[in-house]
């Protein structure tokens, strides 16, 4: 299960 | 972080301090649109709910807080400042952009990157950034002549998207699985949509002379 990606753009 | 991105963040920040100039200066927020200013509130909030629970950075955090405060001082003032609230051109900033939100709350229901509270809302401020100038747009090719600090925050508010689509670019060849096809698309719709401002916004400084946009 691929964890949503924090975003790390603003 | 790389040199496409801290430009962009560094052009985005110009054109808010440019808007807060001119408001502040001027006393005024004649041709700007209050409703492009609440569209970017909403886009903010909905966007920077991991503030509390993701910390990525103390630029990422404290870059937020700003974009946060100043928006929602912006609509604040535009809507409560007795001498700035009388200048706003109520009559000519009709863009129905209750339609904007419901649209793009749609769109993100059914295009997201995860089914979750946060991730639905991330991508719901993706879209909405996407189409936030219209109203601001429109309230420009109305009011006729632009006065060059209106002029000069539109240009930087699009030019910072432009240097993001870099930045993707560059992330896109350099990381791995580096996929963020959500805020390419919409990053690409949206540079789009200043294209013909560009064109308009480029003869006035080639002839040096007033921006005009054709009604």
């Amino acid at each position: 299960e691929a964890e949503a990606e924090v975003h790390d753009e603003l | 972080m790389n040199i496409f991105r801290l430009a962009g963040d560094m052009t985005h920040l110009m054109s808010i301090l440019v808007l807060l100039l001119k408001i502040y200066a001027t006393k005024s927020c004649s041709g700007i649109s209050l409703k492009t200013q609440e569209l970017y509130a909403l886009v903010f909030l909905t966007r920077y709910l991991d503030l509390f629970t993701d910390f990525i950075s103390v630029y990422n955090t404290v870059m937020k807080l700003v974009f946060i405060g100043s928006s929602l001082a912006i609509v604040w003032c535009m809507r409560m400042h007795r001498t700035v609230k009388r200048s706003y051109d109520g009559q000519l900033d009709t863009f129905r952009h209750y339609f904007l939100v419901a649209a793009c709350f749609l769109s993100a229901l059914i295009v997201h990157e995860k089914f979750t509270f946060q991730e639905i809302f991330w991508a719901f401020s993706i879209y909405l950034e996407a189409v936030a100038i219209l109203p601001q747009l429109v309230l420009l090719q109305r009011s006729g002549n632009v006065d060059n600090l209106t002029g000069q925050y539109v240009f930087f508010l699009g030019a910072y998207r432009a240097l993001y689509i870099l930045n993707w670019i560059y992330r896109y060849f350099t990381e791995q699985h580096f996929s963020r096809w959500i805020a390419c698309i919409s990053g690409l719709v949206q540079t789009a949509l200043y294209a013909d401002f560009f064109y308009y916004y480029f003869i006035s400084w080639k002839n040096n002379s007033k921006l005009q946009l054709p009604a």
